[in-house]
């Protein structure tokens, strides 16, 4: 799964996430991956987040829903990320799955539990696309 | 303390010790932003790449959506880890469908399309949803046509010698492991059907007792019978996920 989030020179918000699902699911079975709130969400007045991970229990807390509306309430990425991780990992402990979150002042921050995670950034200040490991 | 409070503190140990930090090793989590920026799952550099190169071009630069649509494409075209786009995770017939989404933190328009047969052009579809419909998410053979109808190529068939490959090796392993629970047969392929949870318990009772034996196999969660933990040793791995 990509799941992508993209802050313009406009400083408009997109994400978008695009997956071919897990492997020998049942047929018919649809991810988190177009599940909105779930595998991505964005807001221009705050930030975005995107995330990866095992969709059937995923969808059911919508950790990026909840990352955004953290920052809302003035969270920094990397609190928001931690918490709609944790909230998940409460319930269901051998879960795996990670999310990642940026503000709209493109500070971002990774979060995840049951594997290693990593996601790429690249903004003005990098030469190229950097690669950040988040250890579980 | 009595023995609940010490249980209690060993599994919250245990929960903390189990989840990752979000700072990344040896640095800061958290960067200064620099607009514009483009943050993606997974080390997919070509992606970030495709998508920059939209959204930092000439003065003003693309937009977001354009430049989500072609990170998202470039993954789909380069079939990224095997889990984006065409060739990939084949369900239990063999077949490969797509899941896509993109949404505009502007207007707070999003459109998706779920389980999309015979299309390769997930994000592209998801697009069109969003720019020529009311709607947000359309389905299967629906999304299918929806996305020919609105000019993207299809029907094609999106599996591949690889997803084929690795399909029919599950099947000769006895469609394991698979995604039913509380069903019979549990250990070979289908066709199943439902076992109420009294013949699941007592199927898997035999099978600790039986496993005890040898090497001891944990298949039920103790404090939660309704959702045995054998469908939360999923196979969910860098490889298999949404």
């Amino acid at each position: 799964t990509i799941s992508m989030a993209v802050i313009d020179k406009m400083g408009h918000v997109a994400v978008g996430t695009s997956t071919n699902g897990a492997t020998f699911k049942i047929p018919g079975r649809v991810g988190d991956g177009p599940i909105p709130g779930s595998s991505s969400y964005g807001d221009d007045e705050v930030g975005a987040c995107g995330a990866s991970g095992d969709g059937d229990i995923m969808m059911r807390f919508l950790p990026c829903y909840q990352v955004v509306e953290s920052m809302r309430q003035g969270m920094e990425p990397r609190d928001a990320a931690m918490d709609a991780i944790s909230r998940i990992a409460r319930k269901f402990p051998n879960f795996v799955g990670a999310v990642f979150a940026v503000n709209k002042k493109g500070v971002h921050a990774g979060a995840c539990h049951g594997w290693t995670f990593q996601y790429s950034v690249r903004n003005s200040s990098m030469h190229d696309v950097e690669v950040i490991t988040v250890y579980p | 303390m009595g023995r609940s409070s010490v249980s209690l503190l060993v599994g919250l140990l245990l929960l903390r010790f189990n989840w990752c930090l979000a700072v990344h090793g040896g640095g800061v989590g958290e960067v200064g932003g620099v607009f514009p920026v483009v943050v993606s799952t997974w080390p997919f550099r070509e992606a970030v790449r495709a998508a920059w190169d939209v959204v930092s071009a000439g003065d003003g630069g693309g937009s977001a959506v354009d430049a989500v649509v072609a990170g998202c494409s470039a993954c789909e075209v380069l079939r990224c880890d095997g889990t984006v786009g065409p060739g990939g995770s084949p369900d239990e017939n063999g077949e490969t469908t797509l899941d896509a989404l993109i949404m505009n933190g502007a207007t707070m328009e999003i459109g998706a399309v779920a389980a999309m047969r015979y299309v390769k052009d997930g994000i592209k579809a998801a697009k069109l949803v969003m720019e020529h419909s009311l709607h947000t998410l359309l389905v299967g053979e629906k999304a299918t046509d929806f996305a020919i109808s609105m000019g993207l190529p299809g029907p094609i068939n999106l599996s591949s010698p690889e997803s084929l490959e690795k399909w029919a090796n599950w099947r000769q392993n006895h469609c394991q492991p698979n995604f039913w629970k509380n069903v019979a047969p549990a250990d070979s392929c289908g066709p199943y059907h439902p076992i109420n949870l009294a013949q699941a318990l007592d199927s898997a009772k035999h099978e600790v007792e039986w496993s005890q034996g040898g090497v001891c196999q944990e298949r039920f969660q103790s404090d939660s019978l309704l959702e045995p933990i054998h469908s939360h040793l999923k196979f969910i791995d860098r490889h298999n996920h949404d």
